[in-house]
């Protein structure tokens, strides 16, 4: 463990928190894409099937179940408890453009030709993207409420430290996982015009409202 | 080949 994965992995509960948040307090899921928190769900469910059978530590076990146990909550809020306030008609990425391409990459390109290896590499895969259909509903509505906007830099941060936190496993202990590393370029790269808008904007107290 | 990676990160 170094401070950049420690410090990824703190934003990245933030931000799994900042949005229960937002759902709890405002009683509301207005502004977010169901179909992005579907996939995440789907990148948790994929990726920790070996929560039982391979144990790293107490942190990494207590991480994975919270992780696992928000995501799936978070999908339950939106469409079932604040399914009113769910914004179908601006939540309409087509999930199986991800889904499929996710997965066979994931069967072609991977470290082991295992189910478990497998699943890994599709979530891998799968999370580099799965932002997109929110990204793609703050671009058709124009904006974001404040807090979502938090929620989204707190989740692009995440992976963008866990780049850091490659280089340095990279440089001091000898470790390199090239499908962990391009993907999570490719993800931090999909932020990118969201962080500008976010430092430029919302960081001034402004709303983010995307150019019409 | 590449060796089998013990995934050790979340």
């Amino acid at each position: 463990m170094n401070a950049f994965r420690l410090v990824g992995d703190l934003c990245h509960l933030a931000a799994i928190v900042l949005l229960l948040l937002k759902i709890w307090k405002s009683r509301s899921v207005a502004g977010l894409s169901g179909k992005s928190q579907i996939l995440f769900g789907l990148v948790f469910v994929t990726r920790y099937l070996d929560l039982v059978t391979n144990f790293v530590s107490p942190y990494n076990t207590i991480m994975k179940v919270f992780f696992l146990s928000s995501s799936i909550a978070t999908v339950y809020l939106i469409y079932t408890k604040f399914k009113a306030t769910y914004d179908g008609n601006h939540d309409t990425f087509r999930m199986e453009f991800l889904l499929i391409p996710c997965a066979l990459l994931a069967i072609v390109v991977n470290h082991e030709f295992s189910p478990m290896e497998i699943l890994w590499t599709f979530s891998i895969y799968l999370e580099a993207v799965a932002i997109l259909p929110q990204l793609f509903m703050i671009s058709k509505t124009g904006e974001a409420e404040t807090i979502t906007s938090h929620y989204l830099f707190a989740l692009g941060s995440y992976r963008g430290l866990y780049i850091m936190n490659w280089l340095y496993r990279y440089y001091y202990e000898n470790n390199f996982d090239v499908i962990a590393v391009v993907a999570g370029i490719v993800q931090t790269v999909l932020y990118c015009d969201f962080f500008y808008l976010y430092i430029t904007k919302v960081l001034q107290g402004k709303k983010l409202q995307l150019p019409a | 080949t590449d060796e089998k990676f013990e995934h050790d990160e979340l």
